[in-house]
């Protein structure tokens, strides 16, 4: 069976806030190291990908490998009635057929209990390849949020060139062009705010700002983002969790 | 125009 204690419902709850638009109806992989899902957009062009470690529950228990098949929705419902503070308690048998969540306040003194039906899920998983990425980029994730954001404005898609010292945003539509220009900085006094670039060779890459724009959804779980890019690969931008992280491939656009 | 990738012909089923 598995017993899983949050320390803050808000994890949760935002995990599944960043990645309900993007997809429905998902595996809830868990087993003695965690929690995992892998789960790829209706169109095939994103993919995002879950770990929350066993490390981040206390206490955490799972005998065998249960896949619970939650519908994104439902969960949402659910997940609404817990405060960010709150105390989650997950419960499934070996067998499930539904996930138990027990919500209870800091003082301990109210506790609410939920019972979510859950969904047989046949889903194709996808195996990533290790990838040397050209190029990767740390900046703030509240920044990255602005820039997809604003040049959605003017267009459906944005290029994002790394080089040695910079990162730079441009896109073009019907009403004009936009950039925006990252210089590599170090902030010392506030780390998350620095903007760092690892670069083995300058790489130029063009992606749909729909999905990075519905990508950013995930800024609420970290203060920082980080971009991978290679020429011809799928982008990789990672949001990085105290005990796991939430990654998002998105295949580039190709041919002129 | 650029047309938007797949995942699949990056990526494998297993």
């Amino acid at each position: 069976m598995l017993e899983a204690r949050l320390e803050q419902a808000g994890v949760l709850k935002k995990v599944v806030e960043a990645i309900k638009d993007l997809v429905q109806d998902c595996n809830f992989d868990c087993n003695d190291s965690g929690i995992a899902l892998q789960a790829m957009d209706n169109s095939h062009v994103a993919l995002v990908s879950m770990s929350l470690s066993h490390e981040g529950f206390s206490p955490y228990r799972c005998d065998r490998n249960i896949a619970l098949g939650i519908n994104l929705n439902s969960l949402t419902k659910v997940l609404r009635a817990a405060q960010n503070e709150d105390i989650l308690t997950l419960k499934a048998a070996d067998s499930p057929d539904s996930l138990n969540l027990v919500f209870e306040n800091t003082e301990r003194d109210r506790s609410s209990e939920y019972d979510i039906k859950l969904m047989d899920i046949d889903q194709e998983h996808l195996g990533i390849p290790d990838t040397d990425y050209s190029a990767t980029v740390v900046l703030p994730s509240a920044e990255f949020q602005r820039i997809c954001r604003d040049l959605s404005q003017l267009s459906e898609s944005v290029t994002i060139e790394a080089s040695k010292s910079s990162v730079k945003f441009s896109c073009s539509g019907d009403i004009g062009n936009g950039s925006v220009n990252l210089r590599q900085h170090q902030d010392l006094e506030k780390p998350d705010q620095s903007t760092s670039i690892e670069l083995v060779e300058p790489v130029s890459l063009t992606f749909s700002l729909k999905y990075l724009v519905n990508f950013c959804k995930a800024s609420a779980l970290s203060p920082t983002v980080k971009l991978s890019l290679s020429t011809d690969v799928p982008l990789l931008v990672e949001y990085k969790m105290e005990a796991g992280y939430v990654r998002f491939y998105l295949a580039p656009k190709i041919g002129d | 125009s650029q047309q938007q990738g797949r995942l699949d012909s990056f990526f494998q089923t297993i």
